[in-house]
């Protein structure tokens, strides 16, 4: 799979959906 | 004879046998494998790793003897509700957890040995309409039920003596969650597969509901199974028991699919099929790292490499006893075979 099919990848996304999630 | 019944049939041609037969335990007093699991258990200064298998109204701990023989240790008598799961909980010793339930789970116990008053008892973790319930590793529970106005997701801790150390909720999603599965590669990342075919993420820390990600419709009710982190994308292992069979995957009954945890996007990385030829479906299974193993319809197990994507062993069903459960060992290599007839047989893979 490449980034296109996926969208753009980040290695701290789980850090940075639980600064964007409520809490 | 007996090994007669239970050598594994090699598939297209493979010359090594992948599935080897090492003991076979049989309790006379049991009529129907539940389902059998493995279990680190102490005494005496000795931690071994027992097997313990569940009927209906009993389960029972099996303790190794010389010459691939098994010693029952002791059986738990359980009460009115039937026993439907036992629930491994990782990392734990002289600890058994199970569900006891009708069509689903009712309540959750555990079984254990008490050195304060030297006997075996049991103590109750949680009852209700539980859905969904999986061991965490450091001694934890979590667990998803309903009430008539809600979903509660919640995570219990328990100690070695059964007793409930601390409770702590997560952010239910709106539709019910069916299966949990932890992170690996994200210490407190949980994710669960739920009725609507979504993966739901969660922070076991905070408990917040980070993200939910359609699977897609091709494939209903998926369960998750595993669930790893690498380069940014979440790998999901997902059965699929109600998958309809296709010409381009055959008959699926494990899929990964790589999920953008970011776009909430997802591509199907590789399918494990029935074997070509194969009549009948998925019906339950496990699996432990790149290894996954199933009872199908037929009465057959399946076991595949879910890295290429192909099956490795097929066990045909007994002359007089058709597999009821299969699960893979805690330790090493073990995986452990549950017969219709209350027997269970222990391969090394």
């Amino acid at each position: 799979c490449s980034d296109s099919d996926l969208g753009p990848i980040s290695l701290d996304w789980f850090e940075e959906l639980s600064s964007e999630a409520p809490p | 004879t007996e090994a007669e019944q239970v050598t594994p049939v090699l598939l297209d041609g493979l010359r090594e046998e992948n599935l080897q037969f090492i003991s076979k335990l049989k309790d006379s007093s049991s009529s129907c494998a539940v389902d059998v699991s493995s279990v680190w258990w102490e005494a005496a200064g000795c931690r071994e790793l027992c097997v313990v298998t569940a009927c209906e109204s009993s389960v029972s701990l099996w303790k190794p003897q010389a010459l691939d023989c098994w010693e029952k240790v002791y059986t738990w008598q359980l009460g009115e509700i039937p026993v439907i799961q036992i629930i491994p909980l990782p990392d734990t010793c002289n600890l058994v957890c199970i569900a006891l339930g009708n069509l689903e789970i009712e309540e959750i116990r555990l079984l254990l040995y008490s050195s304060e008053n030297d006997s075996f008892k049991q103590s109750l973790v949680k009852s209700g309409n539980i859905k969904a319930v999986l061991g965490l590793k450091d001694g934890r529970l979590v667990s998803s039920s309903t009430t008539m106005q809600e979903q509660q997701v919640e995570i219990v801790s328990v100690s070695e003596t059964g007793r409930c150390k601390d409770r702590q909720t997560l952010m239910p999603p709106e539709e019910t969650v069916l299966a949990f599965a932890e992170v690996e590669g994200v210490s407190d990342a949980l994710v669960g597969t739920t009725a609507v075919n979504s993966v739901a993420i969660w922070n076991l820390k905070t408990g917040q509901l980070l993200k939910k990600m359609h699977i897609g419709y091709s494939y209903p009710a998926s369960i998750c199974h595993r669930a790893y982190s690498d380069s940014g994308l979440l790998f999901v292992v997902l059965s699929h028991p109600h998958a309809k069979e296709s010409e381009s995957c055959g008959n699926p009954a494990f899929r990964v699919v790589a999920f953008n945890p970011k776009t909430a996007r997802s591509t199907g990385v590789m399918f494990s099929s029935l074997p070509p030829g194969h009549t009948g479906r998925y019906l339950e299974g496990e699996v432990k790292a790149a290894c996954a193993a199933a009872v199908l319809s037929s009465g057959c197990i399946a076991v595949w490499d879910l890295l290429l994507g192909c099956c490795t062993a097929l066990l045909p069903p007994g002359s007089d006893s058709r597999w009821a459960v299969v699960r893979w060992s805690a330790a090493g290599s073990g995986l452990l075979a549950g017969q219709e007839d209350g027997s269970v047989c222990v391969y090394r893979y």
